[in-house]
């Protein structure tokens, strides 16, 4: 799901 | 944030700027791919898409801008200032080939059925690859000036140090990104030759040169 992904990461 | 992620953030900064530099000192785009850098635009664009409805932190957007502001400018600089010096005749990497199978990634592998999340597996699977034009290059000539492969190290120890974030993240905060981590490794891993090279010669101070 879309909660698993890194959003923070560059 | 973590060491490893500030580091790797860090990298990609310098990386940048040795690029630019490299273009203003020499005054030239000699020995840089053009294609590579269009499609470090769109990695960039296509990922940062977020910047215009989710708030990070300050750090988070003013790097992202950093990254499409200097993207696009290097881009301007090739294709207009020093437009002379780039040879499009040896920037030859059919990028087809990588834009393709990347969108098809994208619609197969995301975390959501949605145009930001497609888009944004997109630039993850097409930034794995961006730096094959470039390398395919370097191959080419079999030479590179020093400056140049500074750039490319620099890129390529960014991604490196994704690697132990991404453990430690695992670790500390039990978080797992299998996209960004499965495509992280494989673009790291096209690093393997030149770093060999590079921490075999350059750093020895001898030219890059590939043996015949």
């Amino acid at each position: 799901t879309v909660d698993d992904r890194v959003k923070d990461e560059l | 944030m973590n060491f490893f992620r500030l580091l790797g953030d860090l990298s990609h900064l310098a990386s940048i700027l040795i690029l630019l530099h490299k273009i203003k000192t020499t005054r030239s785009c000699r020995g840089l791919s053009f294609k590579t850098q269009a499609l470090y635009v769109a990695v960039f664009i296509t990922r940062y898409l977020d910047l215009t409805y989710r708030w990070v932190s300050l750090y988070n957007f003013v790097m992202k801008l950093f990254f499409i502001g200097s993207s696009c400018a290097t881009l301007y600089l090739m294709r207009y200032k020093y437009c002379p010096t780039h040879d499009p005749s040896i920037d030859t990497f059919k990028i087809e080939y990588l834009v393709g199978p990347c969108a098809i990634l994208a619609l197969i592998f995301n975390y959501k059925f949605s145009v930001s999340e497609v888009l944004w597996s997109f630039s993850i699977f097409l930034e794995s690859v961006a730096i094959l034009p470039q390398l395919f290059m370097l191959q080419r000539t079999g030479e590179a000036e020093t400056i140049t492969t500074h750039y490319l190290a620099a890129l390529g120890i960014y991604r490196a140090f994704y690697i132990p974030n991404w453990i430690y993240r695992y670790f500390t905060e039990g978080v797992v990104d299998p996209i960004a981590i499965v495509a992280g490794i494989a673009q790291t891993g096209l690093y393997l030759d030149f770093f060999y090279v590079y921490f075999t010669k350059v750093m020895q101070g001898e030219k890059f040169e590939l043996p015949a």
